[in-house]
């Protein structure tokens, strides 16, 4: 995980997915 | 008999139409002398911010929040590039043999030649005119985006269940949508699948390429953009 830390980052972020 | 309930599955095609992210732009430096550096780094710069853009689209997937962390990073691991690619491809339709990178950054034969990118601009053309042919869609689009990164194929899904599931709903929805929009074409669906063994074909040339500029180093490259072309090779 270390190697990608930026997406792991990214994707982590507090977004909300809508539900459907 | 109770009312037909309406499907959620046309709900996703058109909760991907809405979660389509906001144009971004190219901005070549104007500081910059033209030349195929300036070209590669406006192009490795635009990539690296659309990357951002895309996590974030997938996020919005119906579905794919829910599958582990692990798991989202695979299947965006693999794949990135044909999602970029096939965001250009959609907004090159309405151009004759030219490349909409960014709508500020169209690139045609003559420029692809001079930036060293002239077998990808072929590759990519080759898709662009599949999907002319097709007249495809922008729900279409959205949808084979989707499917494109649940259907990614990396060696190393932990869930392999959960991915599937995924796969299910989307390639449902292309299906709800074409049995309910293009009832004249009943193979209009596997029509479009079939242009995604192309479309993995261009992603892999690309990748290839990137890479090998990225060895060659004289392309600065972020390093959103260096961590995806490395989960690549």
């Amino acid at each position: 995980k270390e190697k990608h830390k930026i997406l792991h980052q990214l994707l982590q972020n507090s977004t909300s997915p809508v539900d459907l | 008999l109770p009312p037909p309930t309406k499907k959620p599955l046309t709900k996703i095609v058109s909760h991907l139409l809405v979660a389509e992210p906001e144009k971004i732009y190219a901005m070549p430096d104007p500081t910059m002398p033209e030349s195929d550096i300036k070209a590669l780094t406006t192009l490795c710069d635009l990539a690296d911010r659309e990357l951002v853009v895309i996590i974030g689209w997938a996020k919005h997937i119906p579905g794919f929040s829910t599958l582990s962390l692990g798991d989202q990073m695979s299947l965006l691991q693999s794949a990135w590039m044909e999602i970029l690619i096939l965001s250009i491809v959609f907004r090159s339709l309405p151009y004759e043999d030219e490349l909409v990178y960014a709508e500020d950054y169209i690139m045609d034969e003559e420029h692809s030649r001079l930036t060293g990118l002239l077998d990808l601009y072929v590759s990519i053309l080759q898709l662009v005119r599949k999907y002319k042919k097709l007249k495809v869609e922008k729900e279409e689009f959205v949808t084979l985006k989707a499917i494109a990164l649940a259907n990614s194929d990396s060696m190393h899904i932990e869930d392999m269940e959960a991915v599937q599931k995924l796969q299910d709903a989307l390639h449902e929805a292309l299906q709800d949508y074409e049995s309910s929009q293009h009832q004249e074409d009943p193979r209009r669906a596997g029509k479009l699948l079939m242009t995604l063994p192309l479309l993995r074909q261009t992603a892999t040339k690309a990748v290839q390429h990137f890479y090998s500029i990225k060895v060659q180093g004289k392309v600065p490259m972020h390093k959103l953009f260096l961590e995806m072309l490395e989960a690549k090779v």
